[in-house]
């Protein structure tokens, strides 16, 4: 694992997330759903929660756009590059963004898996950066087909633990 | 012109292909001034994917960059 300079992460027990914008491939419930899920992944290992907002900023504001989009990093049409996240802080700090040119999909059916993809650039919005472990959630580089029994890899849990500690079983 | 050493044989579009990925992807780094030569670039994805470190492009690092991938660089900029 990698964490990005200065290790920077959130210093709030209780993280505010927001979803923004959506795709047309998915229905917003599963959207929703998918975030939630991901975060879960996350939060189950270390003492973070999160709290979805439906209005105004929140710390993680995620969405979906093509080409150039407001930030410094357009995206490049179908393929390549499939989303990107921002280590935490303040402003486009934590946001994560999803390129609408690819096609999501849920696993049911073929096409970028939107719950790996949006765990992965989660994880960069919590503070990690990319692992070179072919096994881990933060190796940059997508692979086709994992959906059932998605999970963190040992690598991806000791990389979040190292920023915010264990989840105290208190 | 015939292309440098670290074109490693590739094609003319790889070679350029590469050069945009090294630049996204593997920024040089302000703080220890490495330097942001091809070579030296290339030896820090090398590096990164555990290969052998040549500093030469070669046609497993061009599947590498031809994978769909997340936008944010490997190493820290």
């Amino acid at each position: 694992y990698s964490l990005f300079p200065a290790q920077l992460k959130w210093n709030s027990r209780v993280v505010t997330y927001r979803v923004i914008s959506y795709t047309r491939d998915l229905p917003r419930v599963t959207v929703n759903q998918l975030v939630s899920k991901a975060l879960a992944l996350w939060s189950r290992e270390i003492p973070l929660s999160f709290r979805r907002v439906l209005a105004g900023t929140a710390d993680i504001m995620i969405g979906f756009a093509r080409g150039a989009h407001g930030d410094y990093y357009p995206f490049d049409g179908p393929g390549n590059t499939l989303a990107h996240a921002f280590a935490p802080g303040p402003g486009l700090g934590g946001d994560a963004h999803f390129d609408e040119d690819e096609r999501w999909t849920d696993g049911s059916r073929l096409g970028v898996n939107f719950l790996v993809t949006a765990t992965h650039e989660l994880g960069h919005s919590l503070g990690l950066g990319h692992s070179s472990d072919p096994n881990a959630v933060m190796y940059p580089t997508y692979r086709v087909g994992e959906s059932k029994n998605f999970r963190l890899s040992p690598d991806d849990i000791k990389g979040i633990q190292k920023l915010y500690g264990e989840k105290s079983n208190l | 012109s015939p292309l440098p050493r670290e074109a490693g044989g590739m094609s003319e579009p790889q070679w350029r292909q590469a050069q945009d990925y090294l630049r996204r992807f593997y920024p040089s780094n302000s703080e220890t001034r490495e330097a942001d030569s091809f070579e030296a670039r290339l030896k820090r994805m090398q590096t990164f994917f555990r290969l052998p470190v040549t500093g030469v492009l070669t046609p497993r690092l061009v599947e590498i960059m031809q994978k769909p991938r997340c936008g944010v660089p490997d190493v820290a900029d």
